[in-house]
């Protein structure tokens, strides 16, 4: 609403049911959820936990899908943006009481208001983003942005590896401190679920270790792999949703 | 990262409910095979060029 090469998207109800609203830009668009060239590129963009005794706004972060479609090349296919509640891979009692969410409208029924918004906001990440890794040399006080900063975790001084972990003796963890730099008011969401712009790890690697297990009454090395152990990348984000990065349509 | 969010992990990814009580005596003989220290190596190379999206 606020960016002036972009109009307002309105889009319509094409498929309602209480679990799947998918809103898409209604004029002329040939019907396209056939199109395999788009189901290819499906993302998850991000997932809410949503209480079933609660009622009220979510607020979806959609950055990365947006910015990867502006990358796609013309003529584009209309951006689809999907909300669902997770239905499958769940057990008999959590089915059913997803099944009490329900999907409603903004004003009182059937005052015709009930459509999402979509609002776009560029932020220029120089400013409003994160600075990389931190200067060592530099302590971290107040005004530091965020940024990655070194952390070992030596392992071999931990009581509980002593005899089990065989590798690594130890590893760069590295964590995310500093502050973001927070947008001007007139640019912040009026709706009170955005909270202020976070450092989070937006990117982290897992860690392989060999550890000593038992088999068949005997000790062997095993490799195992775990995740999200060490961080890759820092950034300026809000309530920890993705932040756009480099993507290769 | 927390020393215990590590060990946490890594109960969670064997399945074990708790740190398994060892002693010098377990570590005798012990040799990590060339095949296990090459795919530990290969994963760790691998982590280093794959990034996954965090939080």
């Amino acid at each position: 609403r606020f960016s002036q090469n972009f109009r307002e998207v309105a889009g319509r109800f094409l498929v309602s049911e209480a679990s799947t609203h998918l809103l898409r830009h209604s004029r002329g668009c040939p019907e396209q959820s056939q199109s395999p060239a788009l189901s290819a590129s499906l993302c998850l963009c991000c997932r809410r936990l949503v209480s079933i005794h609660e009622s009220g706004w979510k607020a979806l972060d959609v950055t990365e899908a947006v910015n990867f479609w502006r990358q796609l090349h013309r003529p584009r296919q209309p951006l689809l943006l999907q909300v669902s509640v997770q239905r499958g891979h769940l057990g008999p009692l959590a089915s059913s009481a997803h099944r009490l969410l329900r999907f409603t409208s903004q004003g009182p029924a059937g005052a015709g208001q009930g459509e999402p918004q979509l609002e776009l906001h560029t932020l220029d990440l120089r400013d409003y983003g994160a600075h990389g890794n931190c200067d060592p040399k530099a302590p971290i006080t107040e005004g530091t942005r965020c940024c990655r900063q070194e952390m070992y975790i030596d392992l071999q001084g931990l009581k509980w590896a002593e005899n089990w972990v065989l590798e690594p003796p130890g590893f760069l963890a590295y964590e995310c401190v500093g502050t973001c730099q927070q947008p001007p008011e007139s640019l912040t969401f009026k709706w009170p679920f955005l909270g202020p712009r976070q450092c989070i790890a937006s990117e982290t690697t897992s860690l392989p270790m060999i550890v000593s297990m038992e088999e068949g009454g005997k000790r062997r090395p095993q490799v195992v792999s775990l995740p999200n152990m060490r961080v890759q990348k820092c950034s300026c984000a809000w309530d920890g949703a993705p932040v756009p990065r480099k993507l290769k349509p | 990262l927390t020393e215990e969010q590590v060990l946490s992990s890594l109960l969670q990814q064997l399945h074990l409910s708790k740190v398994p009580v060892l002693g010098k005596a377990d570590m005798e003989g012990l040799v990590i095979p060339a095949h296990v220290r090459a795919q530990y190596v290969a994963l760790l190379q691998r982590s280093h060029g794959t990034r996954s999206r965090g939080k």
